[in-house]
């Protein structure tokens, strides 16, 4: 995974991502 | 034995099918704990939906590689949905830790997190059996299941299923690089041109962010 280009910030997950905070 | 490009999808196959020999096809105790946590316990539409999408992905797969291979389309979703779990498993894991939250009740019953997630799983299988394996298995060459036909078979949005990607990767330690990059370039593809069709969620969001810093001027239609 070292290539992969990890882009959500520290405080973000897949939570997030479908508004469940 | 030197590696040919068969060989090598070959051992990634051994490899996920390794990887899923242990894994389940009901979910585990600890996600029975995560779904006894929620206000609304979301197991029985999580189990409706994977026993929804297996009759759906069988008909489309004999449909697209011949009805022959209705069987191989739903032993290869069965090992999706193994995935599917396991992911799941390990990404509320994740979230719990980073949220110190057990209670996980929006996100477990929303339906287009769900089969984001089965669609991710079920494509991870698709491309480690890929073309080259396919025929291996003697499915048609000319069968294209590549990125994206499996959008259209959960009938879902490209910007739905690119939500998912980073948190798989993320929660699925032992994808190959080549399958990292695959879902990278998945990534890629759907920010560069199928995440602005028409009926995209991506508008909305744009919309939405718009109305929020109080701008009014509408985002660019895709025919401009």
């Amino acid at each position: 995974a070292q290539d992969y280009h990890f882009g959500l910030e520290e405080g973000e997950g897949i939570s997030e991502l479908f508004d469940c905070n | 034995l030197p590696q040919t490009p068969v060989r090598a999808a070959m051992n990634n196959i051994q490899q996920l099918i390794m990887i899923l020999n242990s894994a389940t096809d009901k979910p585990s105790d600890t996600l029975i704990t995560y779904f006894n946590n929620c206000t609304v316990n979301p197991q029985d539409s999580i189990l409706k939906r994977v026993e929804s999408f297996h009759h759906i992905f069988k008909k489309k797969f004999a449909e697209a590689v011949g009805q022959g291979w209705a069987e191989t389309g739903a032993q290869r979703y069965r090992l999706g949905v193994r995935l599917y779990y396991r992911v799941m498993e390990s990404m509320l894991k994740s979230e719990e830790e980073r949220l110190s939250v057990q209670n996980f009740s929006t996100l477990l019953n929303d339906n287009i997190f769900h089969t984001s997630l089965l669609a991710c799983a079920v494509e991870v299988v698709m491309a480690t059996y890929g073309r080259n394996a396919s025929q291996s298995d003697g499915t048609s060459a000319e069968t294209d299941l590549s990125f994206p036909w499996i959008l259209n078979v959960f009938d879902l949005k490209a910007f739905d299923f690119y939500k998912v990607i980073e948190s798989f990767i993320r929660a699925e330690p032992s994808l190959t690089r080549e399958m990292i990059k695959h879902l990278e370039r998945c990534e890629h593809r759907i920010l560069e041109s199928l995440a602005w069709q028409s009926g995209s969620p991506l508008f909305d969001l744009i919309k939405q962010s718009k109305e929020r810093e109080g701008q009014t001027d509408q985002p660019e239609t895709t025919s401009t």
